[in-house]
């Protein structure tokens, strides 16, 4: 579908971000929920190579087109999602982890996730008393079209109720949280059924901690301009 | 000349209560490799990645905890103290870099913190069960033999207690920290007695050369009731020679259309 080299100079010991120029594509599948059609996947392959050295790094991952909204609705205080602009009904399961050993192989998630595809489900909640899932959830997300609602750990048990009250400001270490969080982010981001973050399971994060994530995970404003979409989410 | 990419370290792990080894991580990278020969030896097949009590398990030291009430057999950390799930985890690896090329040893997640000890140099990783760590060892390797690599585990550091009753998230001292609360049990969850010590995510070691692509970020945007679409793709580039690296940068983008046969 497309092939680009740009070249770089990059000076000695330099850590840099570089923007590729975008890629046009013209009627590409489309990446769908379960149910509303296929789970269409581009290979996208990123390589690095250097003068007089050859190839230095190369990163590759599957990717779907898909744009993914979603807002409160006044009437009914539900939250209304659309995927390519098309409302979905959310058909979810809520989901903790898959062993409490952690023993979390790829043919286990596979299993899992199918099987909920296969009871027709086109989400998976993943609750803030558990885990960020790991990568492999994701791919098989993507396979088999599960969208995931992604909440980070905060709890209200833990986090501002209980018996007796928790401390509503934790955790301890807001920059710790922070820094977990960003890195979870990067994880996971180019996976296209990640569909929306929470900052809890039935409680918001200590206000630090919320603004930080809401102004983070905004959609950026070149974006926002840019895509004429936007305004129908 | 290593080959490029990812070399996941998923086997030949040993681990062992810290309070029954005698020996410092220098010690144990240097003159004193851990082995299984002795019956009386402290050091057990490990899974990593993996927790504290899913080796264990594996070596038959706790009943499994989701069968009948048998977790009520597994002595809580609340009740032990952190030392007690407190674990050391080693194994060796062979790595033979070439003059230009570069070794990160990744950790994808631990829980919670550790001390690295790699061919007797120690490094410290970091509080947090959800965050990757990334180690250059590239001037710490032995390239032409074997390289011993040990992480010494902590627990969270507020593992909490478990109340008679139990109760949602114990007594909420999990809270404090970055990490999963269900451990310290739930309407659905029994307390999980190590709190999932360990180092539960993938461990790899990734060679490069001399430069090294870091946090891809991939973003669509969609015109024209999604005729038109653009593809937007951001990395990160790290070049870690003290020479200007002159790239040649290539993004590919394939997709199948049938079974191993590709447009380009």
């Amino acid at each position: 579908e497309q092939l680009q080299t740009q070249n770089l100079s990059i000076p000695p010991g330099a850590h840099i971000d570089y923007t590729f120029p975008q890629l046009f594509f013209y009627k590409p599948n489309l990446w769908w929920p379960n149910g509303m059609g296929k789970q269409s996947l581009y290979n996208v392959a990123i390589t690095v190579e250097v003068k007089g050295y050859g190839e230095s790094d190369s990163w590759s991952h599957q990717f779907g087109f898909r744009q993914i909204g979603s807002t409160i609705d006044n009437a009914t205080g539900g939250r209304l999602f659309k995927v390519n602009g098309q409302p979905i009904f959310i058909r979810g399961g809520n989901w903790i982890l898959s062993d409490g050993l952690l023993r979390l192989s790829k043919k286990r998630y596979q299993t899992d996730i199918k099987f909920h595809a296969d009871m027709n489900f086109n989400m998976i909640r993943c609750w803030g008393g558990g885990l960020a899932e790991r990568p492999e959830f994701y791919h098989y997300c993507d396979i088999y079209g599960l969208l995931v609602w992604q909440e980070f750990w905060i709890t209200g048990d833990c986090d501002g109720r209980g018996d007796p009250v928790s401390n509503p400001n934790g955790p301890l270490d807001h920059d710790l949280f922070l820094i977990c969080a960003r890195d979870t982010v990067k994880l996971l981001r180019n996976h296209p059924s990640l569909a929306l973050w929470v900052g809890g399971n039935e409680q918001t994060p200590p206000d630090d901690i919320n603004k930080a994530l809401k102004n983070d995970l905004k959609l950026h404003p070149y974006f926002e301009s840019l895509n004429e979409l936007s305004s129908t989410f | 000349m290593a080959e490029l990419g990812k070399t996941e370290l998923d086997s030949g792990w040993l681990a062992a209560r810290s309070t029954e080894v005698d020996l410092t991580g220098i010690q144990l990278t240097t003159t004193h490799p851990p082995s299984l020969n002795s019956s009386s030896s402290p050091w057990m097949e490990a899974v990593v990645p993996g927790t504290v009590l899913g080796t264990l398990l594996k070596n038959k030291l706790i009943p499994d905890p989701f069968y009948g009430l048998e977790n009520d057999a597994i002595l809580d950390i609340g009740d032990s103290g952190r030392d007690y799930y407190t674990f050391w985890f080693f194994t060796t690896f062979k790595c033979a870099p070439s003059g230009n090329q570069h070794v990160d040893l990744n950790f994808r997640a631990i829980n919670y913190s550790a001390e690295v000890y790699l061919n007797g140099h120690k490094k410290i990783l970091p509080k947090g069960m959800f965050r990757r760590h990334s180690l250059d060892i590239t001037d710490i390797l032995h390239p032409d033999g074997q390289n011993l690599l040990a992480v010494l585990v902590h627990p969270p550091d507020h593992p909490g207690n478990i109340p008679p009753k139990g109760g949602q998230g114990g007594d909420h001292e999990i809270g404090k920290d970055v990490a999963a609360q269900y451990v310290e049990g739930w309407d659905w969850m029994t307390p999980i007695r190590d709190r999932n010590t360990g180092i539960w995510d993938e461990v790899s070691i990734y060679v490069t050369g001399p430069v090294k692509i870091a946090d891809p970020h991939l973003v669509s945007s969609f015109f024209d009731n999604y005729e038109r679409v653009y593809l937007h793709a951001t990395i990160e580039l790290e070049n870690r020679n003290d020479w200007v690296a002159e790239c040649s940068l290539i993004i590919h983008v394939t997709t199948e259309l049938v079974e191993n046969a590709c447009l380009v």
